[in-house]
């Protein structure tokens, strides 16, 4: 028996828009932490790993570990049902194969439930130790979200680069070049709207834009977002969400072949 | 030549 109750819908609404170009099927791990899931893109490229703590639910039900495969598309088309204030909730029974969401306006005049398929998923898990970054930026998720669709105009891959001068964003193309420098800047009241950068040693990776600008869709879920980048590292970078846990997407780089 | 490389190569399977 599972039954997850999310008086804040709208981020599971988020969550799913901001993977579900990126991910088509994944499997839902459902424990006594949380709701997790971890998948790949199809080209093996980038890995998400979403986690919403147990805690983070109104009410959270889960009495035995279950994996929940859903298509995202599907899950999408049912999530876009609720209203944004919506309260939704999650049930499902063990070994079923499907999953319910019930949708509650908030003062409780309308309500509504969307019974979706289950699908078996063979999917790997990877393990994904703690490491120590060489450099971790956190910016407005604003800011790198517009750095990020700005130079995919001009260039296909940009090389990010952390000194102690900043952080600088590069890319080449056809038309030309492009640099992004941000310094950092604490002296902002707002916290959010800080750039603070912790560096340990210098480092500077080369990405794919395409699959940065992908994960810039999950703006919406955070304020800011951090970049944690390492010479010998995947990049990740991470939103968090409110309270409940993050989304992380990691990005393998390119290199001198 | 820029190549891009699989995020397996760095995470082991569990």
């Amino acid at each position: 028996m599972l039954e997850l109750r999310l008086v804040q819908g709208s981020l599971l609404k988020k969550v799913i828009e901001a993977i579900k170009d990126l991910v088509t099927d994944a499997n839902f791990d459902c424990s006594a932490t949380g709701l997790s899931l971890q998948a790949m893109d199809s080209s093996h490229v980038a890995l998400v790993a979403l986690l919403l703590r147990s805690e983070g639910f109104e009410h959270y039900r889960c009495d035995r570990n279950i994996s929940m495969g859903m298509n995202l598309n599907n899950m999408s088309k049912m999530l876009k049902c609720a209203g944004n204030d919506d309260i939704i909730t999650i049930k499902g029974d063990d070994g079923g194969d499907t999953i319910t969401f019930m949708f509650e306006s908030p003062n409780q005049d309308k309500i509504s439930d969307f019974e979706m398929k289950l699908m078996d998923i063979d999917s790997e898990h990877l393990g994904i130790p703690e490491a120590e970054y060489h450099a971790i930026v956190k910016m407005p998720s604003s800011e790198f979200s517009r750095i990020c669709k700005d130079l995919s105009s001009i260039g296909d891959t940009v090389v990010i680069s952390v000194t102690k001068e900043g952080v600088k964003f590069t890319t080449r193309g056809d038309i030309g070049t492009a640099n992004i420098v941000c310094r950092q800047n604490k002296t902002i009241d707002k916290p959010d709207e800080a750039t603070i950068i912790e560096m340990n040693e210098p480092v500077s990776l080369t990405f794919a834009l395409r699959y940065l600008n992908s994960f810039t869709k999950a703006t919406s879920l955070s304020e800011s977002v951090t970049i944690s980048l390492s010479s010998d590292l995947p990049v990740v970078i991470e939103y968090k969400i409110a309270d409940m846990g993050y989304i992380r997407f990691y990005l393998a780089p390119k290199i001198e072949d | 030549i820029i190549a891009q490389i699989s995020i397996r190569q760095f995470y082991k399977k569990i």
